[in-house]
């Protein structure tokens, strides 16, 4: 059975979009099933990845009731498949908000899927609205990027809150599936005090694989390419595939 | 009669809080007189400034119909104020939602401040929800940082949408102050290829002066000061200084 893992954190910027198509890719080098859902209006993983997002999108499956299936979009790596999403994902928040249910309508729609791959990520928007919710809600664990500077963690005891919350009302078995330091920077004094601060509070949680910052990382969405397809000896494109290999290591031993 | 201004983009990360605190500092600096809001609930300005947002907010102005004036706090410079926010702001997109004139909450209880400031500066989440609506509602212009990198293009078309549909509905003064390209990155040609793409399409709405990446502005909130008083000689600095003499100046050429 597919394991559901939301990529979520409040703050804007951490690296969410970046890490979902690059570690979801990265799966799919080493042979796994893997489905990316852009929960994004936004719809950066989308356009990252080059796949047209005018029509056939989330929001269409769940508001348009199209069927799933006809919104799984081709990826330039064979064994990934895509949802994208637009703007038009925005009216869930409104449209959603005083429907019954109203956090289990990702998981309604979404969990017959995991019988056809090994992992579905779901590319979280930066707030911790009902689409958040909804995609905590559908998920078995949540991966949260920690970008190294100030701010960063500042947002994390809400998240952490809210994690809570969605365990208590809507999805007893959330577990969290690790944070990941993103956008390190060795010349910077503060990286270093970031990492030894998450590593000290969340000990076990925290990957051993840390994202470096890296240009190329910014610049393959601008090609729609995942890095290992714009640039597979980068350091960005080395440890995304390191992370992958960690996190496959942890299924196996749990 | 102060100018409210709305530092504006949904898309996360992209400099909003940075330049809300430098940009409402160097005019103060300027002997303005200036009151900044923060509208987030994850309270970056607040903690940025070293403003403690436990008690006093503008959540409490708002629902707990607190006066304005108890929230109004002081911060390191003599001339620039405070309205700090934290995570109970988040209630205000659920409880608001339903409430005929959802939208004009915040100049309701803002524009009576108007007359006692030069500017008044509203930093939005990075979300288009009712409390960025809200914010553009009464707000007598709204400043968009951009951040050069490919993503951050994206979300405008979304973002001017957004901002027409408010001019129409609720508030028809609305203009655009200007777009700020912030995090440039000289080793970086995605930064030079955005900067042209941006002064292409929007020619004089963009500010002449760019923000640099510097790692300087990222360190300084996590001492609580904006960047004149944590290194008034980084490059950081210098270009927030040019950014308060260029708006002064076109606020006296208009
Ligand atoms: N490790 C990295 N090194 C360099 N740049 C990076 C790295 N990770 C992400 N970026 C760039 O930083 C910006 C923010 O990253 P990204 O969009 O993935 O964050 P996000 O959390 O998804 O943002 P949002 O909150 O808007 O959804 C993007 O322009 C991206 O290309
Ligand atoms: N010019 C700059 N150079 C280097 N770092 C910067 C610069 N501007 C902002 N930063 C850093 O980048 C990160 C994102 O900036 P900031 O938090 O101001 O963006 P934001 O748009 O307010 O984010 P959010 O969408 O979460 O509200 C912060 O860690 C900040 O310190
Ligand atoms: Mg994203
Ligand atoms: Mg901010």
């Amino acid at each position: 059975m597919g394991k559901i893992i939301a990529v979520a954190n409040q703050k804007g910027g951490v690296g969410k979009t970046t890490t979902a198509i690059n570690l979801a890719s990265a799966l799919a080098l080493l042979k796994q099933n893997v489905l990316l859902i852009d929960c994004d209006p936004q719809g950066n993983t989308s356009s990252g990845l080059g796949i047209p997002n005018n029509a056939g999108t989330l929001y269409d499956v769940l508001v348009e009731k199209m069927a799933v299936e006809e919104v799984i979009k081709d990826t330039p790596l064979k064994t990934l498949k895509c949802i994208p999403s637009n703007p038009n994902l925005t009216a869930v928040e409104v449209e959603f908000i005083s429907l019954p249910q109203r956090e289990y309508y990702f998981l309604k729609y979404l969990s017959p899927l995991r019988g056809n791959y090994d992992f579905i990520f779901l590319d979280c928007p930066p707030s911790l609205s009902l689409i958040t919710i909804n995609a905590l809600s559908a998920a078995n664990s949540v991966l949260i990027p920690i970008q190294c500077e100030y701010y960063a963690l500042e947002g994390l005891a809400q998240l952490l809150k809210t994690i809570k919350l969605v365990k208590q009302r809507s999805n007893p078995g959330l577990k969290i599936e690790g944070f990941l330091l993103t956008m390190f920077d060795r010349r910077n004094s503060l990286s270093f005090q970031i990492e030894a601060e998450v590593r000290k509070h969340f000990k076990d949680y925290t990957f051993k694989t840390v994202i470096p910052r890296n240009v190329r990382l910014s610049e393959a969405p601008s090609h729609g390419l995942p890095i290992f397809l714009y640039d597979d000896k980068c350091k960005g494109a080395e440890q995304y595939f390191q992370l992958a290999q960690e996190l496959l290591d942890r299924q196996q031993r749990s």
